[in-house]
């Protein structure tokens, strides 16, 4: 069942400071950790009803939580997948996309089906060891609205390997 | 080449590549150039001497010495160029690295930081900042922006209502930083954006300095009874400021602009399959 109260009380909870500063005791910090996580369940269950609701076509919503540290089964592991951008503001913004990818060659395409330049750089190996590929496009957004980009991985490695100039220097 | 130069047709960022540090930018559309050197230091925390026993916590910042220590006297430095972006990955220690990022057609620099875990082994709780140094002659003046609404301006050891008998000469020059903090010499204006709340100051004329992390060995004795250390290896911070380079006139549309961008950025929902043209109906 499908519930966003959990979360608005979750939330309610966290607006205090020491949900944000450190000044709490880490028992403390860990049950607001905990109060989240809990409530994050039945949030993503009422949206994947709404979702299913407006598309009038029942399928498993996944919800990555992890795409703030460049994790992300979806763009790492599919050969084939759309990016909607939703732009809250009230202009239209043009904003570079990065995700993170395996190695390879990417094709983008905009909403109109346009090809769209898109590059595949390499991240600072001090990042991850688990993941080292980011994809960037330039994506165009309207006003209060979204654009649907189509991203298509091409057979063969990245051919697209940036210029990498090191200069590794010995401490003093 | 003695120096790496990232640039468009906006901004050109130049690096020293000897030491591996930011030394100068450039906006090409105003014709404005600033040498800048960014680094990153940490202020060794206090825990406590002989003028009061207050040691720095999580409630409280206080500095053992006015002077921060650097984390590295240079960076190793990577230089990756596309047609899209021009980063320069900067690594400063085993804890802290930095990217310093171009987009095509885009007008401010970003500078992606990671810091963390730091190091506490040597029993010195370490409170570290990113410093940005410039020649600009700013009259001990500075500005931040007061819950993302109104700009205020910060003076040194200076309260605009009360005769100020400053007893800690860096925290009690520190602001909170929500969105923005600027410093200007009347003529140009160096703003730097964050992707969340900080505390930030000018603690000398043409710098700005904005705390990312710290972790404290000692509580200070407020309410928690904890230091703020985190158990195990500790934590590890990326965040991201975003560097404005312009004419005094023009900075506050431009600043106020990105500033509203990076608050309410755009969503990303990813969908597998292949292209789906959206129609409205």
């Amino acid at each position: 069942l499908g519930d966003s109260a959990p979360l608005k009380e979750a939330m309610a909870v966290l607006q205090h400071h020491d949900a944000v500063s450190g000044t709490a005791k880490q028992n403390v910090v860990d049950d607001y950790a905990k109060q989240l996580a809990a409530a994050w369940g039945p949030c993503e269950v009422l949206m994947s009803n709404a979702l299913a609701g407006l598309s009038h076509y029942k399928q498993n919503f996944s919800f990555c939580r992890e795409l703030n540290i460049s994790i992300c089964p979806v763009s790492q592991k599919s050969e084939r997948f759309r990016v909607t951008i939703y732009n809250p503001l009230g202009r239209k913004v043009d904003q570079m996309v990065r995700l993170p990818v395996s190695e390879g060659n990417f094709f983008v395409k905009d909403p109109n089906d346009k090809n769209v330049s898109s590059n595949v750089v390499i991240v600072p190996s001090s990042y991850s060891k688990t993941y080292q590929w980011e994809l960037l496009f330039p994506a165009s957004v309207p006003a209060l609205g979204f654009s649907t980009y189509s991203v298509t991985k091409m057979s063969g490695r990245n051919e697209q390997v940036p210029s990498l100039l090191s200069r590794p220097r010995k401490p003093k | 080449s003695r120096v790496l130069v990232i640039e468009n047709e906006y901004i050109r960022a130049t690096f020293d590549s000897g030491t591996g540090f930011l030394m100068k930018i450039e906006n090409k559309e105003q014709n404005l150039s600033l040498p800048v050197s960014q680094s990153f230091f940490w202020y060794n925390a206090s825990v406590g001497d002989d003028k009061s026993s207050q040691a720095s916590g999580a409630y409280i910042f206080r500095p053992s010495a006015r002077k921060p220590l650097p984390v590295s006297h240079w960076a190793q430095i990577s230089l990756v160029k596309t047609a899209l972006v021009q980063e320069v990955h900067q690594n400063f220690s085993a804890w802290c690295f930095q990217v310093i990022r171009l987009y095509k057609d885009q007008r401010h620099l970003e500078l992606e930081w990671t810091v963390g875990p730091i190091p506490v082994k040597d029993d010195w709780g370490k409170e570290v900042i990113s410093r940005f140094d410039t020649p600009m002659k700013t009259k001990g003046q500075f500005f931040t922006d007061s819950n993302g609404r109104e700009i205020m301006k910060r003076r040194d050891n200076y309260r605009p209502t009360w005769t100020l008998n400053q007893t800690e000469p860096v925290a009690g020059n520190y602001y909170p930083v929500n969105t923005r903090i600027y410093i200007t010499d009347g003529q140009m204006q160096l703003t730097v954006l964050t992707d969340r709340s900080q505390g930030g100051s000018s603690l000398q004329n043409g710098s700005l300095e904005l705390m990312v992390h710290r972790r404290l060995l000692v509580d200070d004795g407020r309410g928690v009874m904890e230091p703020l250390l985190e158990t195990d290896t500790g934590d590890k911070v990326r965040g991201r400021h975003l560097v404005l380079l312009s004419s005094v006139r023009d900075a506050a549309a431009r600043h106020r602009l990105l500033a509203e961008q990076e608050v309410l950025a755009p969503q990303l929902m990813l969908a597998l399959g292949g292209s789906s043209p959206y129609h409205s109906q």
